[in-house]
């Protein structure tokens, strides 16, 4: 397990600390507010008041020692912005910091942020890519134009090989898996003479060119 | 392409409007400020000023005949409920909506909406997850219990081959996928007597259990 502290409490800070403290890591919460502090404390190793923009409180919270400090502070734009320069001078080994502008995120990486989240953003993205390709269920990138997606078996394919469709052969495309409706365990890298019926979901890998040329843009 | 109108334009409506803009897609934008609409109009294919409550308003737009309806108001919530409300009753055929709290996403559901989005929190929950696994970098739920990771090679496996590590006999977990430092295209099903160097990215296959019983929880 890891220890980790989150610093602001807001939607995305508190989901984030109790996420992580469901998955058995230690987690520092940091809230300005007495109240939201106290909600916390049955959803994370411990729980404190303190505002974060006071460098000497901060210095007494033993951060250093945590793998990664997340900062979920929103507006004003100065409290996340001293909070991420006072973790980088104190030596903070990885700091992660929600933005709420593209210029923000561009302040706080300058200061020190290692990685910045903006979640709205990163979720309407995720989002537009799911919804343009419409049977697609979800999306994992792995090299420039390269993707694995998971996608509904389309009406065309229903009643086909792998053989038959020429997966491999025309597209370069992979078939890693299969999923049918009712069966928990997804079948690992079907043979070519597997039949797809309607309603598996495929697991493919391939060039996003590839697997847009097969499946389109919708 | 496909036809969307994303309703209430705020950081994450703004952000889909424009995705979904930028991947060849028809997109209506709705907003009742006549600045935030005016700034869309050149990431959007048609920018338009109106109150989402007003039910006459909302009839002339055409949106029964879009693919998805996309709701991005935010607070109150008695403005996206009324518009959930209005677009199911005039046929929308898919309303999705953002919600800002799980009692506000259980009354859009309730209303007719097909999929609620809970930016903040599903972020955290994201992130929670590749924070957790220290050297993972994306993660694809192909079933209940099964996964697809990207992880870095762990300094424990480099200079291993796979049929070293006995992943697929040990583990039952496969190695989909590499994609190496510095080249583009990710070899794709790397033969048993593939030599694991520092700096790869691999892509795996299997149980969430034998994921983590090789990797860890960190
Ligand atoms: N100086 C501070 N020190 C510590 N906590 C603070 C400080 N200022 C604000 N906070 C806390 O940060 C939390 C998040 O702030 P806020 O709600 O403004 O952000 P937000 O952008 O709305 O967040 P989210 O989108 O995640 O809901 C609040 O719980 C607030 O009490
Ligand atoms: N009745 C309405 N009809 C149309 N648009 C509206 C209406 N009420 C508010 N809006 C618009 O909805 C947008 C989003 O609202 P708001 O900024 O309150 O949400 P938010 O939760 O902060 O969004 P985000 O987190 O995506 O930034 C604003 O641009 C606002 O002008």
């Amino acid at each position: 397990s890891r220890k980790f502290a989150v610093i602001g409490l807001g939607m995305f800070g508190a989901s984030l600390a109790r996420s992580l403290y469901e998955r058995d890591n230690d987690v520092l919460a940091v809230d300005i507010s007495k109240d939201i502090a106290q909600k916390m404390q049955d959803f994370c190793t411990r729980a404190v008041v303190a505002d974060a923009t006071d460098r000497d409180t901060l210095a007494e919270l033993g951060l250093p020692d945590m793998d990664v400090v997340i900062i979920g502070l929103g507006a004003p734009l100065d409290t996340s912005i001293l909070t991420t320069l006072y973790l980088k001078q104190m030596g903070v080994k990885e700091i992660w910091a929600k933005a709420v502008s593209d210029e923000h995120a561009t302040i706080l990486k300058i200061l020190g942020a290692n990685r910045v989240i903006h979640p709205e953003k990163e979720m309407a993205e995720k989002l537009a890519a799911t919804l343009s390709t419409p049977l697609m269920m979800d999306q994992l990138e792995v090299a420039d134009g390269y993707s694995i997606i998971e996608i509904t078996c389309p009406p065309s394919f229903v009643e086909k090989t792998i053989m038959d469709l020429q997966l491999r052969n025309k597209y370069e495309v992979l078939l890693v898996a299969v999923k049918k409706p009712g069966e928990d365990t997804p079948i690992m890298l079907p043979t070519p003479d597997y039949v797809l019926r309607s309603g598996d979901v495929m697991v493919l890998m391939g060039s996003e060119k590839s697997l847009e040329d097969i499946f389109g843009k919708g």
